[in-house]
């Protein structure tokens, strides 16, 4: 929150648009800002109305440089748009850097992202330093229709306005914590050496020789890969990862995403009746991968690409008391498999489970 | 002479440390910044609040980890204190 806890003494409150940016549609933009202010308005009893004629209480501008507001733009990057908190006047003003390559998209600054940003600080938030959160200074891109409000700004929000009238209060997503004994994850993949914990919009990423684990966004690394990625397993032999989600798969050939991806899953020979993967680990000793769906699995074999004839077979039959798997890799010839905040190291010369251990046990809690 | 390339490369880290704490810190422009002397070094100490706030190593130096962070592209309103 603001030093001071500025706040809006009304709940209806006005905006206008004062000028655009030749880098968007206008209506894009306008289409930027709406979505933007229902961002709050969505968790609060705040209302946001358009006047086009007269002073409103948040004024959104593109301005160049020094715009007489003593908070000079410095051209392109660096900053990239700035807000009031509320009050009269310049109080809950969005200016935003005429310089900056604004897209609805991926491209440059995704100005309903940057929008979203500012108008938090146009109704009295201030930063946050939660990485996940929409109030967190740095830029980072997610992709509009993925857009969620993270728990910590409706919080934050709603500590100011209240909560909305809805029946069912809207909750946001948490921003994961290596070391919270809860966090369970939805894929992991080793990447040349690394371990890739993908966990909604999130990738926790650990370097077997460094003792910190990194929390990055998906999108920071691949913005064209969706969050919510479901199962991954790295091919070694070829220097890809495939990653699943729903009935459809990318390659990443090395860090990249290779082109003519996402391509349907049955093209690996799943039936139809498969509509998404849980898990997924290539075995480099034998060059077969085994997938794991509900509770059965299938084998793949990467040198004929296709599947093994004798499958699905269940889960139990052949790896014990795991059942069903969120998540699951192969490292130094075990097979870890992760079902909820349960991990188990298997064998799979012995074929049987060696070790039972926590999720975070990889994160040196 | 011409100025070396580490000299140079420390004199770009120094303005891009300076600029961030002023900025986003409210490290106060006349302060004739020092980023090895002892003591209480106004740009040591916001450096340390930087750090803290974006959950790094708080060192008081300019490690990478922090450059890094210092050269993303954000949102012109301090981090901390008012701004109005």
């Amino acid at each position: 929150l603001t030093p001071g806890n500025p706040k809006w003494k009304r709940n209806d409150l006005t905006y206008r648009i004062l000028n655009y940016t030749p880098k968007m549609r206008q209506a894009d933009v306008e289409k930027a800002v709406q979505k933007a202010l229902s961002v709050w308005s969505n968790v609060t009893p705040l209302t946001f109305k358009k006047v086009d004629d007269r002073e409103a209480d948040i004024m959104i501008s593109f301005a160049y440089r020094d715009h007489k507001d003593n908070s000079p733009f410095d051209g392109p990057n660096g900053q990239l748009a700035h807000a009031f908190q509320p009050g009269e006047g310049i109080g809950g003003d969005v200016h935003l850097d005429e310089e900056e390559d604004w897209s609805k998209d991926g491209r440059g600054y995704n100005l309903f992202i940057v929008l979203a940003h500012e108008l938090g600080h146009s109704l009295g938030l201030s930063h946050s330093n939660d990485p996940g959160a929409l109030m967190y200074p740095s830029y980072s891109y997610t992709a509009p229709n993925e857009f969620l409000l993270p728990q910590d700004d409706i919080d934050g929000i709603q500590a100011i306005y209240g909560q909305s009238s809805a029946a069912v209060q809207p909750t946001g997503p948490v921003t994961p914590q290596p070391c919270d004994p809860n966090l369970t994850f939805d894929a992991i993949a080793t990447l040349r050496g690394e371990i890739m914990f993908f966990k909604g919009r999130y990738m926790l990423r650990k370097h077997p020789e460094r003792a910190e684990t990194e929390l990055n966004f998906v999108s920071l690394f691949w913005p064209k890969l969706p969050s919510g990625i479901q199962a991954t397993y790295e091919n070694i032999e070829r220097d890809e990862v495939l990653l699943f989600k729903e009935d459809k798969y990318w390659v990443l050939r090395g860090y990249d995403i290779a082109p003519g991806y996402p391509k349907p899953i049955y093209r690996l020979g799943f039936p139809k009746t498969v509509k998404r993967v849980n898990a997924a680990y290539n075995d480099e000793t034998t060059g077969k991968t085994y997938f794991f769906i509900a509770d059965r699995y299938w084998r793949y074999d990467e040198n004929k690409k296709s599947m093994d004839h004798g499958y699905p077979r269940k889960i139990v039959s052949d790896f014990g008391k795991i059942g069903r798997v969120d998540a699951a890799f192969q490292k130094d010839g075990y097979v870890y498999f992760f079902r909820g905040t349960t991990q188990f190291q298997f064998d799979p010369r012995a074929k049987r489970i060696v070790r039972q251990m926590k999720s975070i046990s990889w994160f040196n809690c | 002479l011409p100025v070396s390339p580490e000299a140079e490369d420390e004199r770009k880290t120094l303005q891009l440390v300076e600029s961030y704490l002023q900025n986003f810190y409210n490290l106060q422009k006349d302060q004739k910044p020092h980023l090895r002397t002892k003591g209480d070094n106004p740009i040591v100490e916001k450096l340390k609040e930087m750090q803290a706030f974006f959950g790094l190593q708080v060192t008081g130096k300019p490690d990478l980890d922090t450059l890094e962070i210092m050269k993303k592209s954000r949102c012109g309103v301090p981090d901390v204190g008012e701004y109005s």
